[in-house]
């Protein structure tokens, strides 16, 4: 966060409603956390708001504060992980990670070990922390989820982050997430989720459902570089999170392909599996491998000194280690490797400590974050929009080694990780943000605020466009100003799901009211009133799809809003009716139907809908795209 | 055969009018649709405050009774998810 926040224009000196913002309770499900961290200190925040019904698990090693008003550990079955913390303190640092990205006070010169040294801070740094632990060190399960959130609903916390999923897709009510947050929302909570690091594989995504916010991870313009620099003087450039200085020393360099260790042969060793390298043959080396392992596995070079991982896996994916190391691409690698064999002398090397370089083509979607189209629902589109998840510096439980391999001897305060984890919160906070100046608007009025208001990203440079990015970049500041919004109710979904295949009987369950479904048609998505577009397609069919919408206005009480449609595919024709909407109040609701004719020709065809008054641009990604 | 139990979510919605269903409301149910043997120490959690459901330990054939009993919107296994 010592970049993430200004990187999109969110500076310290934002406007704040610092009353209001106070008031605001984050529900974090997630590791625990840990209260001492300087990012939770609470000199300066009052009692916790009036509304807060929740409760702390107070123990001897363990209390709360007036930052961190409530605290719970969920385990349903009462056995604990070997080295887990009982309790809500965070032994694994994930939670604290992700609570000090939403709500983390202000520190001054935070680093991880002098990496990425600045302000750390918190997107809404007034509101208060309920931490609800349900991820062990097995897991999270669905139960201990479920009560999480059976929990935070109903000790009034305003809105929910949870950077976590499953492995795959489930239908809305055999998912406890979706579970939750459907109950959540009928409260007037967003709950805002990290959509999976599965990608940059397509229908990846593991948190979709309409009701909640789905965030992919992408790029700030900070990025750190490792140098690797060979005893003849050629230096190169790789990455990872390199907080070692061995001051330049030259180490003796050996490649792992050289000594395989048997039955295994070069072929193998050379990946730098577990027990396939001779671990004689490593000791006090610096080990070229040609794979990109996880912290962990550095444990197939016990001994080495340092570690050089080359191949042609992406280079966002960045990690520390418990020993130097850097990630090479394949051209700097074969240098490398050609260097080892033609040096006279003994190859040496050296990796330096990194440093903080400006990523260009920022932000892009990270490889990792799970890509949509959504599983179950193709025709709403998901993720809805990306923030900062690499590289993201935050707060750290300092018993947990940061790379989290157990061979890592480092403790830390704050440290150096990326995922949609991270992501997620930095919207979770946006969407707090948002709603500390507009404390009345119900979950999806957030949603589609921070949706219409995204910073377009590239196309170009994200092939898997919508389906990595959604409608984009977060904005936080544009979002406090939608103009219009998009809103639904329970009554709503309710409407979608009776579309989804489920009965009145089973929704009348779910809703408790006695909504019965007036169409089981399918359709029923094309209404729902969502602010992106989304159709999945065949290539033989001839598209003639239309969509039912209703904006409320939000910005000026007189008001002319004209649609423009950009559109770069000449295949298809999307009209939208009316096609200019005038406001005389605020709070005024107005329809329009989207229609969307022809036939696709590419995988993907991105266009976007545009609500202009002069003042406000709300805009909404059309995505059309092949089915499977 | 509770050696081949595993635990398993029973989703049924909304509190009923408000009405938050007990611990008690859940085993009473559960020994209706399975039988008086069904074991108290199987119902593990009830989900009373937000919304209304239970995770117990359960055989195949009694999840089967289960999914079908009034009220139930679904029973899935309790798995388990991952921080990303």
């Amino acid at each position: 966060t010592t970049r993430s926040w200004d990187f999109m224009g969110f500076s310290e000196q934002v406007k704040r409603v610092p009353a209001v913002e106070s008031n605001v309770i984050v529900g974090v499900l997630d590791s625990g956390i840990w209260p001492e961290s300087p990012s939770f200190d609470h000199a300066g925040y009052g009692s916790p708001p009036a509304k807060w019904k929740g409760s702390c698990e107070v123990s001897a090693n363990f209390s709360c504060n007036n930052k961190i008003i409530g605290a719970r550990s969920y385990r349903s079955n009462g056995e604990y992980p070997e080295g887990d913390i009982k309790g809500p303190r965070d032994s694994d640092g994930h939670g604290t990670h992700t609570a000090s990205i939403v709500a983390g006070g202000l520190v001054r010169r935070a680093s991880m070990l002098g990496l990425g040294l600045g302000t750390a801070r918190g997107g809404v740094p007034s509101a208060r922390i309920a931490a609800y632990k349900v991820c062990w060190s097995d897991g999270c399960s669905d139960a201990d989820i479920l009560a999480a959130f059976d929990d935070a609903i109903a000790d009034g916390v305003d809105i929910i982050s949870g950077s976590l999923g499953g492995s795959g897709a489930r239908d809305y009510f055999n998912d406890s997430i979706a579970i939750g947050s459907f109950h959540a929302m009928k409260k007037g909570i967003l709950t805002s989720l990290a959509v999976g690091n599965n990608g940059p594989d397509f229908t990846t995504i593991v948190n979709f459902s309409p009701w909640s916010l789905s965030v992919a991870a992408s790029t700030t313009d900070r990025k750190f570089e490792t140098k690797v620099e060979l005893g003849d003087g050629r230096e190169f450039s790789g990455v990872s999170v390199n907080t070692f200085d061995i001051k330049g020393k030259q180490i003796p360099l050996v490649y792992a392909g050289d000594i395989p260790k048997a039955p295994f042969d070069s072929s193998v060793s050379r990946l730098c599996f577990e027990n396939t390298v001779d671990l004689k043959l490593v000791k006090g080396k610096i080990v070229v491998c040609d794979s990109l392992t996880v912290p962990g596995g550095v444990v197939a070079v016990k001994g080495a000194v340092g570690i050089i991982m080359q191949d042609d896996s992406s280079h966002d994916d960045t990690n520390s280690f418990p020993i130097p190391a850097s990630h090479l691409g394949p051209k700097a690698g074969a240098l490398v490797l050609s260097y080892i064999n033609s040096t006279n002398s003994i190859p040496t090397a050296t990796i330096k400590k990194s440093t903080e370089r400006k990523r260009k083509r920022a932000p892009s979607v990270a490889s990792f974050s799970s890509r949509g189209p959504n599983p179950i629902t193709p025709n709403i589109l998901k993720p809805d929009l990306s923030g900062p998840g690499v590289e993201i510096l935050a707060a750290w439980s300092p018993v947990s080694p940061p790379s989290g391999a157990e061979e890592d001897n480092k403790r830390v305060l704050y440290n150096i990780i990326s995922g949609t984890s991270m992501a997620c919160p930095h919207v979770t906070a946006a969407a707090a943000y948002v709603k500390s100046f507009h404390p009345t608007w119900s979950p999806s009025a957030l949603k589609s605020a921070l949706i219409t208001t995204a910073f377009p990203m590239s196309p170009k440079h994200n092939p898997d466009k919508e389906f990595g990015y959604g409608a984009g970049h977060i904005n936080p500041l544009g979002a406090v100003h939608p103009g219009l919004i998009y809103d639904a109710s329970e009554i709503d979904y309710v409407q979608f799901l009776c579309g989804q295949g489920y009965t009145t009987e089973l929704l009348q369950l779910v809703s408790e009211d006695n909504n019965t479904c007036s169409s089981n048609n399918s359709d029923t998505v094309f209404d729902l009133n969502y602010p992106s577009f989304a159709l999945s397609t065949n290539i033989s069919k001839p598209i003639n799809q239309v969509y039912k919408r209703t904006v409320t206005n939000v910005g000026s009480k007189y008001a002319t809003y004209k649609a423009t449609v950009i559109n770069p595919w000449k295949n298809l024709e999307i009209k939208v009716n009316p096609s200019v909407l005038s406001f005389k109040n605020l709070g005024e609701k107005q329809s329009f139907e989207v229609t969307i004719r022809g036939k696709i020709r590419k995988d993907i065809e991105s266009a976007s809908l545009v609500w202009d008054d002069g003042k406000h641009k709300v805009r909404s990604p059309i995505t059309v795209f092949i089915a499977n | 055969n509770y050696d081949s139990q595993k635990t398993y979510i029973v989703y049924m919605g909304s509190h009923s009018k408000g009405k938050v269903s007990t611990s008690s409301h859940h085993i009473r149910l559960l020994k209706e649709t399975i039988g008086s043997s069904f074991p108290p120490h199987s119902l593990l959690h009830s989900f009373k405050r937000s919304f209304n459901g239970f995770v117990a330990k359960l055989t195949e054939a009694e999840v089967k009774k289960v999914s079908e009993m009034e009220g139930v919107i679904s029973v899935f296994p309790n798995g388990k998810k991952q921080l990303h």
